[in-house]
């Protein structure tokens, strides 16, 4: 496509066309989109984290990552509708404006490159990053295991042939450490969403302990209203919780570590469906469930505006 | 490239803490190349599970022996791989 305007948003598409459309985006939206390349991942592709900003220096910010495990290629794809939905509402809609004028976003849409370019190339199913760091002939960490929040401890695995392996030490991805690194060095981000699919569920911290976080009942609640904006649009149901008592123990999770940065809304998605394509969602998914996630995220991006910390 | 020609997606519902544990058993068996899709949570909740070919008449056995529920989700793991390309392929060409 010679413009975002005549890309196919209930289409997958590859690496190559994702970076495509970002360098669009920011050619089209030099005002408020910039491009920042945040790292190189294992296999030295560029990480990519779109900016969406009306100015200001080191504002609050929000974070929204997906395609961190390659081939929920939902998240992905989702990304990429997310990345024109603000540039086609940041004036129109007066949400989304109100944000825009307080806080910057930012998006990265392939969190794991190498992985899903493997998954366009190799193997549609594989979920870790493609790095090898010990003598076992697997290959790939999973990066949601991978960082430094409870690392090593119950739900993950410590078998460089699991698919829940959490590699030989906390932020050992350079996937994961770019993004530890952007968080520290920018100090200011006040909300961190990362995304996941499938079984519909919104979940925040914590994954490694079944403590309580202390701002439990504030993020309960953020979630409650999150998860009706969602269901309002399809009636799509989501579940909400705590990792740990909604899923299972998972150590070394991404919002366990940003919420014990400081960063108090911090949420996971896991996006449709709840098993009956599982990572196989059809194209003619993949709009629908950006539509409904984006007014849960508007939910929690409100709701990180109006309660400045 | 790898290919799913015959696997299977699972959804085994464990009821009863002991299903559950004999349902966790399996994630440690290697030699079955089992794919967790959505791991065991607890009891009722359901576990999917990608499985190649040459383990399906195994797992489905255990699991019949040990009085597990299960069901099959996905009939053929390739061919909605292979949807899923022809899809991707139409657009490009669309453009």
């Amino acid at each position: 496509p010679l413009s975002t305007s005549t890309f196919n948003y209930d289409s997958y598409h590859n690496l190559a066309e994702i970076y495509d459309f970002i360098d669009l985006l920011v050619a089209e939206n030099p005002n408020l989109v910039s491009k920042l390349e945040i790292g190189r991942s294992t296999e030295d592709r560029p990480l990519y984290v779109l900016k969406f900003s009306k100015g200001g220096t080191n504002r609050p910010a929000i974070w929204i990552d997906t395609g961190i495990h390659s081939r929920e290629w939902v998240t992905q794809a989702s990304g990429v509708w997310f990345a024109k939905k603000i540039v086609s509402d940041h004036e129109q809609d007066e949400g989304l404006a109100s944000i825009l004028n307080e806080m910057d976003i930012f998006l990265e849409i392939v969190t794991n490159p190498d992985g899903f370019a493997f998954t366009h190339t190799q193997n549609r199913m594989w979920r870790k990053t493609r790095s090898r760091h010990s003598s076992s002939t697997c290959i790939g960490v999973d990066p949601n295991r991978n960082w430094d929040a409870g690392f090593g401890g119950t739900g993950s695995s410590s078998n460089p042939c699991s698919e829940t392996y959490r590699g030989p030490y906390a932020n050992s991805e350079p996937e994961v450490r770019a993004i530890v690194d952007f968080v520290k060095n920018h100090g200011n981000i006040k909300a961190f969403i990362s995304i996941h699919s499938y079984s519909q569920l919104l979940l925040y911290p914590y994954g490694y302990t079944s403590t309580p976080a202390p701002d439990h009942q504030e993020l309960h609640q953020i979630s409650e209203q999150a998860a009706a904006a969602l269901a309002s649009l399809y009636g799509t149901d989501f579940e909400y919780g705590s990792i740990y008592s909604t899923i299972y123990p998972a150590s070394g999770s991404t919002v366990d570590w940003t919420y014990n940065q400081g960063i108090k809304y911090s949420f996971t998605f896991e996006l449709r469906d709840t098993g009956r394509y599982g990572f196989l969602l059809p194209a003619s998914q993949i709009v629908p469930t950006a539509q409904e996630t984006w007014l849960a995220l508007k939910v929690i991006m409100q709701h990180a505006r109006d309660h400045p910390y | 490239t790898e290919t799913f020609v015959g696997h299977q997606v699972l959804r085994i519902v464990p009821t009863t803490h002991e299903e559950l544990q004999k349902v966790q058993e399996l994630q440690d068996l290697e030699d079955l190349q089992l794919d967790f899709w959505l791991g065991p949570r607890g009891p009722g909740h359901p576990v999917d599970v990608r499985v190649p070919l040459p383990s399906l008449q195994p797992l489905k056995v255990h699991l019949e022996s040990n009085g597990i529920s299960y069901s099959v989700m996905i009939k053929d793991v390739q061919a909605l791989v292979d949807r899923e390309k022809k899809e991707m392929l139409r657009t490009r060409r669309w453009l």
